[in-house]
């Protein structure tokens, strides 16, 4: 199947966002 | 008692894999023959997405900042960050020793690299630790067929790409079997 690939970008963006919070 | 399966929360990316943070110390003054490993191992948690990995990376306390002798370990959900595990028994590790001051944005590239699928290996990668000694850090990524060269030289290569480390730095491939008689 396919894989869930992240850039370390794409991570470090998520770091803030108000769901992770 | 069954553990409850740790989903990604609604909205949230879920990763590839779920993944459990460990943590272990040695307590001082007491030599390590005489404590059991897995009693001195903790589980800190666990995540199935990124906002899930942040919530908990973002309280943790930087490999950095730890004193003593302690150890971060990072492994897929399943999978006890110990030789003896199914897992681990065929496997092996990359091992990279870093002058002091480096682990904390070395472990961060990473961890962030094995969460996103950067090494490209199938199901290989088992997981990671972040070990800190009194002179310097050791970082490592553990695979599970330590037999498998190609597997390793690609694991190498992505290390190479995603820590970004001084030229001369000394990486090492140590098999488990190797470790349990020469620890």
């Amino acid at each position: 199947g396919t894989r869930i690939i992240y850039d370390r970008k794409f991570l470090l963006d998520r770091r803030n966002s108000p769901i992770a919070q | 008692a069954k553990k409850k399966m740790v989903v990604p929360g609604p909205g949230e990316h879920p990763l590839q894999y779920n993944y459990t943070f460990w943590y272990s110390r040695r307590t001082p003054g007491r030599p390590a023959s005489t404590q059991s490993y897995e009693q001195n191992i903790k589980q800190i948690g666990g995540f199935a997405s990124v906002e899930q990995f942040w919530r908990f990376y973002s309280h943790m306390i930087r490999p950095g900042d730890l004193t003593g002798h302690s150890d971060f370990h990072l492994f897929k959900e399943g999978i006890k960050p110990m030789w003896e595990d199914d897992a681990n028994k065929m496997g092996g590790k990359w091992i990279i020793r870093l002058r002091k001051g480096l682990a904390s944005r070395c472990w961060e590239n990473l961890i962030l690299a094995m969460l996103g699928e950067q090494f490209m290996v199938g199901e290989e990668i088992c997981g990671a630790v972040v070990s800190v000694r009194f002179q310097e850090d050791i970082i490592s990524i553990w695979n599970k067929t330590a037999s498998d060269q190609a597997t390793s030289g690609r694991i190498r290569d992505t290390l190479r790409r995603v820590l970004n480390l001084p030229p001369n730095t000394i990486m090492e491939y140590k098999t488990h079997t190797d470790s349990i008689k020469r620890p």
